[in-house]
């Protein structure tokens, strides 16, 4: 997508090898219109399908999946990483690990809004080793519903996530896939 | 709001004298049209206002907010509850404390995002006993930025926040107030 790739190019920072910051626009403060455009371009990727749900997990997922949802006509929901005041109902809930903390957190989704008739599209703001992913898919397929498939605002393609999930069958559109963060310098795929 | 008080009326639920749960289309479901509603109807109320900046905390504000900043043209900074891996630079933060936790939790701003000359509008989905609020305006007030007034999707008038902060002079504007939860009722006060 050329006006995400080149909001990268001028407003991210490479932190590391391994890490984009991307804290102007998407993951701290948000650029309103470009999330509008982030929910046309995944509406348009999926356009073949018929999508009832748009699933994403706090915080980052939320803007993108709810312009996807507006665009689409659908409901969103979040999938919360802790427990809040209201997350009474029966929950469907997965195990994430992360990597860089060395630590496994549970993530839940109320039974109530995921249903065996769904056809699902998952939403997130980064897709590196895919374990949010996972955990999302894994309630997905608890709850019976189908996993239309996956739309990741950024990729990096040099992690592992992707090709593995690919490989297992899951579609997953994204709109800027990196090919590498070496040297200070963002190189996309394409 | 009256698509949102029909909303109210029709999906939330009544969990005890003080606490109404709209999961199915604010906290953990979103309504994604009403959300762009909720954000064109808070442009309207400050229509009267130059705003530069619409300042909102993780998860639930995040939606309304963005919407907000949609319709404004203005960029959307959501405060962070927890360390990021991203939040690296200067920070401004600030003390919030929980009832019904009986504890205090640190929020934090990236000083980047709010600058003196910032005409900022905070949004929140839900305004009790006002902590959160203060806790932003706290950060508004460290960045040296001008606070145009805050936007509330549901007050829960009955709960002291939403009072105090207007006697001291901060204009609030919200979407439904509610007068009273008792009874397994909600009652608006109009
Ligand atoms: N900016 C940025 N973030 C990255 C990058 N790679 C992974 N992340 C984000 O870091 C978080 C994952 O961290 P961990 O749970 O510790 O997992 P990991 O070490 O196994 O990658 C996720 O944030 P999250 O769940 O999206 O958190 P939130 O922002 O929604 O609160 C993920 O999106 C990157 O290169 N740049
Ligand atoms: N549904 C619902 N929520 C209420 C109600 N009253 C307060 N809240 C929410 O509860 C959370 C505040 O809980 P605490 O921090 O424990 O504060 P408190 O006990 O002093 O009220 C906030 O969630 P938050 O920060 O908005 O969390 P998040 O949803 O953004 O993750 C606030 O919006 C209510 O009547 N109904």
């Amino acid at each position: 997508m050329k006006l995400l790739k080149e909001k990268i190019e001028q407003e991210g920072e490479v932190l590391s090898d391994v890490v984009l910051k991307v804290d102007s626009f998407l993951n701290h403060q948000i650029d309103p219109f470009l999330m509008k455009e982030i929910g046309d371009e995944f509406a348009k990727r999926y356009s073949d399908q018929i999508i009832t749900k748009v699933l994403t997990i706090e915080s980052s997922g939320i803007a993108p999946a709810t312009f996807l949802g507006l665009t689409l006509g659908a409901p969103v929901v979040f999938a919360r990483k802790r427990k809040s005041l209201t997350l009474t109902d029966n929950l469907y809930t997965s195990k994430v690990h992360s990597f860089t903390k060395n630590e496994t957190n549970e993530i839940s989704v109320s039974q109530k809004f995921i249903t065996a008739d769904d056809n699902v599209v998952i939403i997130d703001d980064f897709l590196a080793n895919g374990e949010a992913l996972k955990g999302l898919i894994d309630i997905v397929n608890q709850a019976g519903a189908t996993i239309i498939g996956a739309g990741i605002v950024i990729e990096k393609g040099f992690q592992q996530g992707g090709k593995a999930l690919r490989e297992q069958g899951l579609r997953i559109e994204s709109l800027a896939n990196i090919k590498s963060l070496a040297n200070g310098k963002v190189e996309f795929y394409d």
